[in-house]
């Protein structure tokens, strides 16, 4: 389906490690 | 795993220097297309209130260049936000942003689809953010634009913000261009 994503979804990413 | 995006993206940079034309102070920066490389990209450049008067960023569906000529633009217009200068300092970058997060997460409904792209003028004058979309005939696509865009900004109801047909805009006699629509 199609790939829609809300603000606060988006926002859990900004600091999220690259590696874990 | 990475969140893939819906589309693929394009951030482009413009910074005003007088000696070149239009075109070559236009540049490509880079493509992203997960969620995870938008925020690679986005907290490892400057934020917009931190570039100098005269700079745009643009972020672009892959394939539709910034400006009125592409295919994608040229029938279509913007919708328009227009800061103060004290918003710089207050509003800009949290606007900005929540635009960004508006276009990449598809946050238009069926009318995501008509989204270009969107485009932050940073100047001296008062600072705009405008989406812009492929068809300034598209009423219902328009609208539902616009309205979703305030939404996603927090603006007040009793805001109004107007969008502006790129041919209007580009044959205007003077600095004010009509809006064709308003929400």
């Amino acid at each position: 389906g199609k790939k829609q994503y809300d603000r606060e979804f988006l926002l859990g990413f900004q600091f999220m490690p690259a590696c874990v | 795993l990475k969140h893939p995006l819906e589309n693929r993206w394009a951030l482009w940079f413009y910074k005003n220097d007088k000696s070149k034309t239009w075109q070559e102070n236009l540049r490509l920066i880079t493509k992203f297309d997960t969620v995870e490389d938008f925020w690679a990209l986005y907290n490892n450049i400057k934020v917009a209130s931190k570039l100098s008067s005269g700079c745009d960023y643009s972020v672009f569906k892959d394939g539709i260049e910034p400006m009125w000529e592409d295919r994608s633009n040229k029938c279509g217009g913007r919708w328009l936000i227009t800061l103060s200068k004290q918003q710089r300092h207050t509003e800009l970058d949290r606007f900005w942003l929540d635009t960004l997060l508006c276009i990449i997460g598809e946050g238009f409904d069926v009318y995501s689809a008509d989204v270009c792209g969107a485009v932050i003028n940073v100047r001296a004058k008062g600072d705009k953010i405008a989406i812009w979309t492929t068809n300034a005939e598209n009423r219902e696509a328009v609208t539902c634009i616009g309205r979703k865009f305030k939404e996603g900004l927090g603006l007040p109801a009793k805001i109004v913000i107007g969008y502006q047909a790129h041919a209007d805009t580009a044959t205007k006699s003077n600095s004010i261009t009509k809006n064709k629509f308003v929400v």
